[in-house]
């Protein structure tokens, strides 16, 4: 039954427009990471590389295609756990990093922390040589049209993000 | 939010969980996915959890621990997930989805929102699905 790997995409309301790619996308993600296990790469390896891939796919509300909090930036979290060791490391509301996932896994190697949080996470990010990228290539236009759309004052974001019970 | 859950050949088990968080968020707003048994949980002798969906329900039980809490009292891990994600609909309204693993490879997908994108593979099949109730299986082509 060994190696195994399992994948989302998140969880809520997806437009029918947008389902092909978003299963396409987890598709994908999915194959980069169980390649990892078949050749007996780590877990660790495996989850990180195939969220790193959805990171970088617009369609997903995470790393480019993330939603933007009502000044209309981009704040992202991201968290890696180890079965093993029992050992974390997360980074919250972080800034122009093409990949948080990455980020929260040097937390968890490379400090005694489980978190870092805002201007912290950045400039560890800057210590770790991790490469800062300008926030616009993290937005999408579907995320600013989003974003536009819940400003309105009586738009209710969690049920537009979230939907109705399934 | 994206996530994934792994239990590689030595039977080492991780969880990854990202998200840019909800929309419109206040600035500064920080969801489940960084806090550690929210957005996910990883322990070799029970398993692992990713969960996404309305963040501050997912913290108000704990989502991720809380499943491999009953994944401890002998539940399968199907039967866990539903018994999370009900238990966060029923005492906070919250929608949300899992992935979960257990160290015997044993998977599910479960969600109580409208759909989750999610994907998996073992053994030479790629198993995937978005809307409640779907499961397509394609072939791997192994190395």
């Amino acid at each position: 039954m060994l190696p195994v790997l399992v994948v989302h995409g998140g969880a809520g309301h997806i437009p029918k427009e947008r389902s092909e790619k978003s299963t396409a996308g987890v598709c994908s993600a999915v194959r980069a990471g169980y390649a990892i296990l078949q050749g007996g790469g780590s877990s660790m390896d495996a989850v990180v590389e195939a969220v790193s891939e959805l990171e970088n796919n617009p369609s997903f509300n995470a790393g480019c295609g993330s939603v933007l909090n009502v000044k209309g930036e981009v704040e992202m979290d991201a968290i890696v756990m180890d079965g093993k060791t029992l050992g974390s490391g997360a980074v919250s509301a972080v800034r122009c990093i093409a990949n948080p996932v990455q980020l929260a896994r040097l937390v968890m190697d490379k400090t005694s922390h489980a978190c870092l949080t805002a201007e912290g996470a950045t400039q560890f990010a800057s210590a770790m040589g991790v490469p800062t990228v300008p926030q616009e290539s993290l937005i999408t236009e579907y995320s600013r049209m989003r974003w536009k759309k819940n400003l309105a004052p009586d738009a209710n974001p969690v049920e537009c993000q979230m939907g109705k019970m399934g | 939010t994206v996530g994934a859950v792994a239990v590689d050949s030595d039977g080492n088990i991780a969880c990854a969980t990202s998200t840019g968080g909800m929309l419109n968020k206040m600035e500064g707003r920080v969801g489940d996915t960084p806090c550690i048994g929210c957005g996910g949980y990883a322990d070799n002798k029970i398993g692992a959890v990713s969960t996404t969906g309305h963040g501050e329900a997912i913290m108000k039980v704990t989502l991720a621990r809380l499943i491999l809490f009953h994944m401890e009292q002998g539940q399968s891990v199907e039967a866990a997930s539903d018994l999370g994600l009900a238990y966060m609909k029923s005492r906070v309204d919250g929608l949300g989805g899992v992935v979960t693993v257990d160290p015997q490879g044993h998977w599910a997908a479960r969600f109580s929102s409208p759909q989750m994108s999610w994907g998996a593979a073992q053994k030479d099949t790629l198993h995937y699905g978005l809307y409640t109730g779907e499961h397509f299986t394609q072939r791997i082509d192994l190395p």
